[in-house]
C-alpha cells in the first residue's frame, strides 16, 4: 500500500528527505 | 658474523618496508579504481531510462483478477486461528517481514484472533512522537519513494516514472467546496493552487508488509471531500512502481481533499493486492474493494453539509485511517 500527499505550499517549502529513506509516522517531512 | 647478521636484518627490514608501502599503494590504487567504477555505474543507472512495461504487459497484468484474489485473501485472513496456531503463524510473519513487536500496543501474540487483526495492530502511544517543529509530518511508517514539486501536471511515482495529476485526482467537480479557481485557461495544476506565490508539492510513501499500516493526519487541515476510485489491485512495491507507468491511477484509491493553512491539501491511500481495503475512521459510508463498484468509475462524498460547513477538522498526528488485508 502507498500514501500519496499532494499539497499547495509557499515556494520556500523544503522537504527534509532523501529518496529511498525509511520514515516513521510523526517524523518531519518538510517545512518552510 | 656479527656484521653479516646486522646487514641481513637491515635488508629484511627494507624488504618488509618496501612490501608494506608497495602493498599499501596497490590497495589504495585498487580502491580508487573501485570507487571510480562504482560512480560510473551509478551515473549510468541515473541516465538509463526506466524499463517501462508495454501496454500489452500492463493489460495482461490488469487482466489477472487481483480484486477477486485480494478479497479471497481477506476472507481467509478473517478466519479465527486456534490459539495453538497463533504464535507460529504470527512469528513466521514477524520473521519474514521484520516486524518490531516491541512497538506494538499489545505484544502478546495470542491476543490477535487472526492475521487481519494482527496486521492492523496499534502502536504504543510513546512509540512515535509527533514532530512539533515542522508543519508536515509523515502520516505513516514506510519508505519515501519520491517527493518534490509537481511539474507540467505530472507527478512521479518513482524517479522518471510519471502519472497524470488529473487522472489520479479526477475532475475537479468537487472544488465548489474549496477555494479553487476554475478558469478554463489554466492547467489542472494551476487550478489547484489557490494562493499567489505558492506551488504544488507531492510525496509518495510506500508501506512494506511488515510496517504499521494505520495512517494519521500529516498536518492540521480540514477534509471537505472524499473520492473513492474502485480499480485494479496491482502490487505497489517499488519494483512494480518502476515498471508500470500510471500505476497509482490504475489501482483502487481513496482521495481525501481539503484545505490547510497554505491552501489545497490532499492525502490519497492507494490499495494493493494483499492490502486492498482502505478504511477512513470518520467515513462510515466508504466501502473499498467491493464487487458492487466498477473499475474506472468514482464515488464522491462531501463532508461539507448544511450542518457542518467546515468539513472534518483533523489535527496533526490524529488517527485518520488504516489499510486492511483483502
Amino acid at each position: 500500500s502507498t500514501i500519496v500527499l499532494i499539497f499547495e505550499a509557499p515556494k520556500d517549502f523544503t522537504f527534509n528527505l532523501n529518496s529511498g529513506q525509511k520514515i516513521r509516522f510523526g517524523e518531519a517531512l518538510g517545512s518552510m | 658474523l656479527q656484521t653479516m647478521s646486522l646487514r641481513a636484518v637491515t635488508r629484511a627490514r627494507a624488504i618488509r618496508l618496501l612490501v608494506a608501502t608497495g602493498g599499501g599503494y596497490v590497495g589504495y590504487w585498487q580502491y580508487g579504481k573501485y570507487k571510480e567504477q562504482k560512480q560510473e555505474h551509478q551515473e549510468i543507472e541515473i541516465l538509463r531510462p526506466p524499463n517501462i512495461a508495454n501496454p500489452w504487459q500492463v493489460g495482461l497484468y490488469k487482466s489477472i483478477p487481483t480484486r477477486l484474489l485480494s478479497r479471497a485473501w481477506g476472507r481467509l485472513n478473517q478466519v479465527e486461528l486456534p490459539t495453538w496456531m497463533r504464535k507460529p503463524v504470527y512469528n513466521l510473519y514477524i520473521w519474514t517481514f521484520g516486524v518490531n513487536m516491541k512497538e506494538a500496543a499489545v505484544e502478546d501474540l495470542q491476543h490477535y484472533r487472526n492475521l487481519s487483526e494482527f496486521f492492523r495492530r496499534k502502536l504504543k502511544p510513546q512509540a512515535r512522537p509527533v514532530c512539533g517543529s515542522h508543519c508536515v509530518i509523515s502520516p505513516s511508517d514506510g519508505k519515501i519513494l519520491h517527493f518534490g514539486r509537481v511539474k507540467n501536471c505530472e507527478v512521479e511515482q518513482v524517479k522518471g516514472v510519471t502519472y497524470s495529476l488529473e487522472t489520479f485526482l479526477g475532475p475537479q467537480t468537487w472544488c465548489e467546496n474549496l477555494e479553487i479557481s476554475n478558469s478554463k485557461t489554466e492547467t489542472f495544476q494551476d487550478q489547484l493552487v489557490t494562493k499567489e506565490g505558492n506551488d504544488l508539492y507531492h510525496c509518495v510513501i510506500y508501506l512494506a508488509p511488515g510496517d504499521y499500516h494505520c495512517f494519521h493526519s500529516p498536518t492540521d487541515w480540514r477534509v471537505s471531500h472524499r473520492r473513492h476510485f474502485p480499480g485494479s489491485l496491482m502490487s505497489v512495491n517499488p519494483g512494480v512502481a518502476r515498471w508500470i507507468k500510471e500505476l497509482f491511477c490504475h489501482n483502487e484509491r481513496v482521495v481525501l481533499a481539503g484545505e490547510w493553512i497554505h491552501g489545497f491539501f490532499s492525502l490519497t491511500a492507494v490499495g494493493a493486492t494483499n492490502v486492498g481495503s482502505i478504511r477512513i475512521y470518520f467515513d462510515s459510508d466508504l466501502h473499498t474493494n467491493s464487487p458492487r463498484y466498477m473499475k474506472g468509475s468514482y464515488n464522491d462524498f462531501s463532508f461539507v453539509t448544511n450542518n457542518n460547513k467546515e468539513g472534518i477538522t483533523m489535527r496533526k498526528g490524529e488517527h485518520l485511517g488504516e489499510f486492511n488485508l483483502g
